[in-house]
């Protein structure tokens, strides 16, 4: 029975009514496709205003999105982006604003599209994106936002892993800012163990050893136990699966393959780290007090092989172990806490400074015994919550003594903490030195997220990793060669084979662990890795298909998903290439070879736009005949693309700034089955008539 | 792919196999400068039959028809949704009975069966649609590509369909009775087909078109078509599905 409460609550939402919501992802090895549909009913005889929003995973690229609305179809086209002239020197300003912004956005982005719904008529809108999922702390996190804003009918979220190897460990977690079950199943016995029946949100899990189903549909009135207000909050579910102990797994699909490297049980590398910690006035309060939670729980989990020191920097640079790294003793770690307890912050940000000091201890202690450190692992990791307001100022000059402090003899690891960073910055001194940037944001747990960027990065298993395959069987392959393997995380190379018609496909990974260098190969039969790979796109395909009444997520995008993981990761690459460009030349090569993927696959990258044509609806609440030209959708992360373009090369084009959703070729311009009309061309109902077909033709068996 | 070419002037039916890899996309029809019309077919692989020595299977998994005239207009056809982009881009489901018309150009899907493209009222291409419910593992849903209406295409029309729209051919060196209707099991000698003046031999044979609704007679020439088409079927591979090459 709903309540009276909620009814009430529904009657008088004047604006339109979300139907149904219905999110449905397949993950097919890692690679995840989700297509959403939302339903909205506009009650009312005069037209309205649905705003159809969405918060995909900043690491999702948007493949499509469609809207049917008063019966007819609005497709998207993904197209390049359009070259903005520079802004002339009064609005330069702006962007600057607006970067500071986007720097404080969540690991989401929202995609948002208005649009007039005829008076009581439907409005349905597709959205598909697509994400190749990273393995962090020994699992895989998938993510549905589920935040509506108003409490919805009919709403559902399927999430169906299907996986070459077996699902060793699967969580529900509770609905992060909501109140739910957790249902925790592992192994193939989950299918014995659903959700509790009694527990207010029903999430069902149903699992064999490769493939797992998991539906969570609560209704009106479930929701409105959680909130009324529809933000019911994000739907997690954390996965791994079993990893083998040689080269790992290699799957291959029309022409493609994937191969995701993630060894178990190796010993670990011994590493040499440098702490360089920002103690500007800023970090004042909060910030450095969790800072120091972090660092004395990191302190505990140094391995006894390992070396260290602690940076400090703000006007002043200080040094807790003056020109050398000291070994993990009980003494040393106790000192390390002293030092760590007296930080107080003051003064300002000399992030130039800082990063000099780190690196010349590194790279002092690694020259002083170049054979003593030959199997360890040199890493600094830099925090900093501002930008640079105490010596260097400029970023250019700040990345480029970086680069000619660190000599590539080790990787920095950047983490901003807050509004006022300039993540630009630690993202290209991230990358151009073999590490990775995280942000964390200004309500975040910085303490809980710090230890755990520490713990992604704190067991190195091996270094100086190359993959290597069959020489002229392969081309267009991703990077494969990576200066670090860190335990629980895991290496993705995709690639073209150019030569189908071989049996085999020759594979050797070399790398070096604590004492050795080691050398992992074998022949990888590619027929059968062809039908196995086939056989789990089926099973996909056959998991989700039944009764799938929304958008598809699987069909023929899964059909050939290796290749859009090639796609996938060769758009990544290129826009990582890009923002690490040193010249112009170099730059715009980059962005036409990202154009060009982003494009083919249709992606929604920060390099195209997505453009939807949208509807004319009248006064009297009825479709006007003609329709508009497209234009391109106003979303958030258009928006924010947009604004991106603004920018000046140095700020320009931020690789997350502006994620693509990733609508699904499969549109529905043939589910309406009554007369349409789209710009140009008329779709209707075909007179059926015979048609006299020559002999002359090419078919299958 | 199995292909069939009807040579109406000479009353003769010739087929044969093109046994590509999965991935390769082939040249159907080029007649880019002309009339321009290009279509591509791209194939995707499945095993032989379980017990079969044979080689894997291969079939066309996506035909794309690039339209030059009046406006350029990408139509790519797959087992599942036809995507037309003009000015705008449009995707079709395949499963649906729908009919789009774009200044000359046509496309008229009748759900889960055929698509047909017509261009400017004198070329028209028949995609037939086959979808299996339960496939064996040597079964893919795939499409079959028939000239439905070849008068618009140019005499320069190629490809591996295209070059022989205008061709006659003639059958020599039967030996016995044997002919393209008759016995040729106590044959011992190959007849020979004299095609753009070159000899092949061929076999008889019968093919099933049109979803194995109808059966054609017709000789049969081995090896990729070797010597039946233009140089050999690698010359048809194209670098991508909308490639308007011509042949060189």
């Amino acid at each position: 029975r709903v309540p009276r409460q909620v009814k009430s609550m529904l009657t008088k939402e004047t604006k339109p009514h979300i139907q149904e919501l219905s999110v449905k992802t397949t993950i097919i090895s890692r690679y995840a496709f989700t297509a959403v549909s939302c339903t909205m009913l506009n009650r009312h005889s005069s037209a309205a205003e649905g705003v159809f929003q969405f918060l995909i995973p900043k690491n999702a690229y948007v493949s499509n999105f469609t809207m049917i609305i008063g019966g007819r179809v609005y497709p998207s086209e993904v197209r390049p982006k359009e070259k903005k002239v520079k802004q002339g020197k009064g609005d330069e300003a702006k962007p600057k604003n607006k970067e500071k912004g986007e720097q404080s956005e969540p690991e989401v982005e929202v995609f948002r599209m208005g649009a007039s719904i005829p008076g009581r008529n439907r409005a349905m809108f597709m959205l598909t994106y697509e994400e190749l999922l990273q393995r962090r702390l020994g699992r895989y996190e998938h993510v549905t936002s589920l935040r509506p804003l108003q409490l919805v009918s009919r709403l559902s979220v399927d999430v169906t892993i299907v996986d070459h190897s077996t699902i060793t460990h699967l969580e529900v977690l509770p609905l992060r800012n909501g109140k739910s079950n957790t249902a925790v199943a592992s192994g193939a016995s989950a299918a014995k163990t659903p959700a509790k029946p009694a527990l207010p949100i029903s999430t069902v899990i149903k699992q064999n050893k490769t493939f797992c189903r998991i539906t969570f549909s609560p209704n009106i009135v479930q929701q409105a136990k959680i909130t009324t207000s529809g933000m019911l909050g994000e739907f997690v579910v954390h996965y791994d699966v079993e990893r083998e102990l040689g080269i790992g797994d290699i799957q291959v699909l029309n022409g493609h393959f994937v191969h995701y490297f993630a060894p178990k049980d190796l010993p670990v590398v011994p590493k040499n780290v440098v702490f360089v910690i920002d103690t500007s006035a800023s970090m004042l309060g909060t910030k450095i007090k969790q800072t120091k939670d972090a660092l004395f729980t990191i302190l505990r989990d140094l391995r006894p092989g390992d070396r260290f020191n602690f940076v400090s920097f703000s006007n002043r640079i200080k040094v807790w172990q003056p020109n050398r790294l000291v070994p993990v003793t009980p003494l040393n770690v106790r000192d390390a806490k002293k030092f760590i307890y007296m930080l107080q912050p003051t003064g300002g940000t000399d992030i130039n400074g800082g990063i000099q000091t780190g690196s010349s201890l590194l790279s002092g202690y690694l020259n002083a015994d170049p054979d003593a450190n030959h199997h360890s692992v040199s890493l600094i990791i830099f925090l900093t919550d501002g930008r640079p307001t105490v010596g260097e100022l400029q970023s250019p000059s700040i990345l480029s003594n970086a680069r000619t402090a660190v000599k590539e003899q080790f990787c920095v690891f950047t983490i901003g903490m807050g509004n006022d960073v300039d993540y630009r910055l630690l993202e290209r001194m991230a990358l151009e030195n073999c590490g990775m940037m995280r942000r964390i944001h200004e309500d975040s747990d910085a303490s809980t997220m710090l230890k755990g960027f520490y713990d992604e990065i704190g067991t190195p298993l091996l270094s100086d990793i190359r993959v290597n395959y069959t020489e002229d069987s392969v081309q267009y392959v991703t990077q494969h060669l990576f200066t670090n393997y860190f335990n629980g995380s895991e290496i993705v190379i995709a690639g073209k084979l150019t030569n189908q018609s071989a049996d085999s496909l020759h594979v050797q990974v070399t790398a070096s662990n604590s004492d050795k260098s080691i050398i992992l190969e074998t022949d990888v039969a590619l027929r059968q890795r062809e039908v196995e790979t086939e056989r789990h796109v089926k099973e996909a395909a056959a998991g989700v298909g039944s009764g799938d009444t929304g958008v598809g997520t699987t069909g023929s995008v899964a059909d050939d998903f290796v290749e859009r993981v090639w796609g996938f990761l060769s758009v990544k690459e290129g826009l990582r290439s890009r923002l690490k460009s040193q010249t112009s030349r170099e730059r715009e090569g980059h962005t036409q070879q990202a154009t060009d993927l982003s494009l083919t696959y249709h992606f929604l990258t920060p390099l195209t736009s997505l453009v939807v044509e949208k509807p004319q609806v009248l006064a009297d609440g009825t479709m006007a005949e003609d329709t508009p030209t497209p234009t391109p959708v106003p979303t958030e992360t258009n928006k924010k693309a947009a604004s991106a373009n603004e920018l000046s090369d140095e700020t320009e084009g931020e690789e997350d700034t502006a994620q693509g959703l990733h609508l699904k070729k499969d549109q529905p311009g043939g589910q309406s089955s009554r007369i349409t009309k789209t710009t140009g061309k008329v779709v209707k109902r075909p007179v059926q008539k015979s048609i006299t077909i020559s002999k002359t033709s090419a078919d299958g068996d | 792919p199995h292909f069939v070419v009807e040579f109406p002037l000479s009353k003769l039916t010739v087929c044969f196999n093109i046994n590509g890899e999965p991935g390769h996309i082939l040249r159907m029809v080029s007649d880019h400068k002309h009339s321009g019309v290009t279509v591509n077919g791209k194939l995707i692989g499945a095993p032989a039959p379980a017990g079969s020595h044979k080689q894997q299977r291969t079939y066309f998994s996506t035909i794309t028809i690039v339209v030059n005239r009046p406006k350029r207009s990408y139509i790519e056809v797959t087992p599942k949704k036809v995507i037309l982009d003009g000015q705008d881009r449009l995707v079709l489901s395949c499963d649906t009975t729908v009919s789009v018309e774009s200044g000359g150009l046509a496309v008229t899907i009748v759900g889960k069966s055929t698509v047909t493209v017509t261009i400017g009222g004198t070329i028209r291409f028949v995609i037939l649609v086959h979808q299996y419910k339960n496939p064996a593992p040597y079964q893919r849903n795939h499409l079959g590509f028939y000239i439905s209406n070849s008068k618009g295409l140019s005499h320069d029309c190629h490809g591996l369909l295209g070059q022989f729209l205008y061709e006659e051919v003639g059958l020599a060196e039967l030996s016995g009775n044997a002919t393209a209707t008759g016995d040729h099991s106590t044959s011992s000698r190959s007849p020979i087909l004299k095609v753009k003046g070159r000899s092949v031999p061929v076999v008889q044979k019968t093919r099933r078109i049109y979803s194995g609704r109808q059966s054609v007679d017709c000789w049969f020439a081995r090896n990729n078509a070797a010597k039946l088409i233009d140089g050999q079927y690698e010359d048809y591979v194209v670098s991508h599905l909308f490639d308007t090459g011509d042949w060189p």
